[in-house]
């Protein structure tokens, strides 16, 4: 464990609990793209089947035990108790076009072709695209209110704390996860354009954030 | 763990 992959994973925590909250207390998801949240709910629930199969740590199994917690609670809130202000006119990205390209990948470029490793292969390449419904829902409603900024910043800071997290494994212990580097850069791109709008407009005080 | 299979990373 190193500074930069633990404070990823505080970024990652503090992302998931700021959405958790907005829809608990706003009680609305209004501008949230619910595709998104299944996605991330995917990703955690192919990722971390190795809960029943392989202890690593007490910080590893409680930490994945609290994502997929908060995952399928946000999942809930959206799609059940709060599905009034889901807004599935705007979330309409077509995530089929993510779904089976990833899949198909995971066939192909895995590390070991086990059903464990192939759902683990799988739920990388999902992760580094699973925000583009909420990127592409905000672009369609052209604004974003700042609390759904937050959740966006931290949530595209942890992985690009995770990239910091391998230079520093690969220059301290010669660890290299190919896979999950090249889909943790591709998954930080897809944010560099939020991360100019978010320091450019969110910060100067413009309550909303709102897209050219 | 080094090697990329036992993924010890969240």
């Amino acid at each position: 464990m190193n500074i930069f992959r633990l404070s990823g994973d505080v970024c990652h925590l503090i992302a998931i609990i700021i959405l958790f909250l907005k829809i608990w207390r706003s009680k609305s998801c209004a501008g949230i793209s619910g595709k998104s949240q299944v996605l991330f709910a995917l990703v955690f629930t192919t990722r971390y089947l190795d809960l029943f199969t392989s202890y690593i740590s007490a910080y590893n199994t409680v930490m994945k035990v609290v994502y997929l917690l908060l995952a399928y609670s946000t999942v809930g809130l959206i799609f059940f108790r709060f599905r009034n202000s889901y807004d599935s006119e705007s979330d309409s990205f077509r995530v089929e076009f993510l779904l089976v390209p990833v899949a198909g990948l995971s066939f192909l470029e895995n590390y070991a072709f086990t059903p464990l490793e192939i759902l683990w292969t799988f739920s990388i390449y999902l992760e580094s695209v699973a925000i583009l419904p909420q990127l592409f829902m905000i672009t369609k409603t052209g604004e974003a209110e700042s609390i759904t900024a937050h959740y966006l910043l931290f949530l595209g800071l942890y992985r690009a704390l995770y990239l910091a997290n391998w230079l520093w494994r690969f220059h301290t212990e010669g660890f290299y996860d190919q896979i999950a580097v090249v889909s943790g850069v591709v998954q930080t791109i897809f944010y560099c354009d939020f991360f100019y709008l978010y320091f450019t407009r969110v910060l100067r005080g413009s309550g909303k954030m709102s897209l050219p | 763990s080094s090697d990329p299979i036992h993924h010890d990373e969240l």
